[in-house]
């Protein structure tokens, strides 16, 4: 998995 | 999105609906904590002014206009509208404790240092620890309102809705958010006192009051 910011939550 | 995040997101709006409900039927925002309000507008505008560059979906989109909208509003309540019943010096929780860590933490540890992603991280970092003036409130007047707790029950299943969903994705998605993940397992972290009152207590219908 790579590490990066989950852009679809709230 | 999953079943996890859906029901969290939904929690989290409960929540809103039942603060409002409370300040509007009891006319009062006595035993709210108007630094928690106030932190929660600056955590939603500061996370969605990805509003202005990013599209993601009409869910989202509508979403992050209710809280921007929402937590304005309930400022507007206590500041304005029921201001005679806030009794700040209740309320007296050093914000700045607060927000300076945020701002520190979020410079150090973020996935890129550019000014909207920073702001996010910013985000992240204080809404972990937003509720702590309303929890220290609680603490201080050792009681709360049944509709209060009903309340903050609901804010705090949200973010403990959002676990199962991290979890969820890790298994089926390729992607992972540690940001996110640490700071929303210390945020549900500070509700389990709280919860551990709320089912003992209110759930069996005592008042929520703390011991001596």
């Amino acid at each position: 998995e790579k590490a990066e910011r989950a852009k679809d939550e709230l | 999105m999953n079943l996890f995040r859906l029901l969290g997101d939904l929690s989290h709006l409960a929540s809103i609906f039942i603060l409002i409900h409370k300040i509007q039927t009891t006319r009062s925002c006595r035993g709210i904590s108007f630094q928690t309000q106030a932190l929660y507008v600056t955590v939603f505008v500061a996370r969605y002014i990805d509003l202005f560059f990013r599209w993601i979906s009409l869910y989202n989109f509508f979403m992050k206009i209710f809280f921007i909208a929402s937590s304005v509003y309930i400022l507007y309540l206590m500041k304005y509208r029921y201001r005679p019943t806030h009794d700040p010096s209740i309320d007296t929780f050093k914000v700045e404790y607060l927000v300076g860590p945020a701002v520190v933490l979020s410079l150090i540890f973020n996935y890129k240092f550019e000014f909207t992603e920073i702001l996010w991280t910013f985000s992240i970092y204080l809404e972990a620890v937003a509720i702590l003036p309303q929890l220290f409130m609680l603490q201080r007047t050792g009681e709360a309102e049944t509709i209060t707790t009903h309340y903050l029950a609901a804010l705090g299943a949200y973010r403990a809705l959002y676990i199962p969903n991290w979890i969820y994705r890790y298994f089926t998605e390729d992607v992972v958010d540690p940001i996110a993940i640490v700071a929303g397992l210390v945020q549900t972290g500070l509700y389990l006192d709280f919860f551990y009152v709320y089912f003992t207590k209110v759930l069996q219908g005592q008042k929520f009051e703390l011991p001596a």
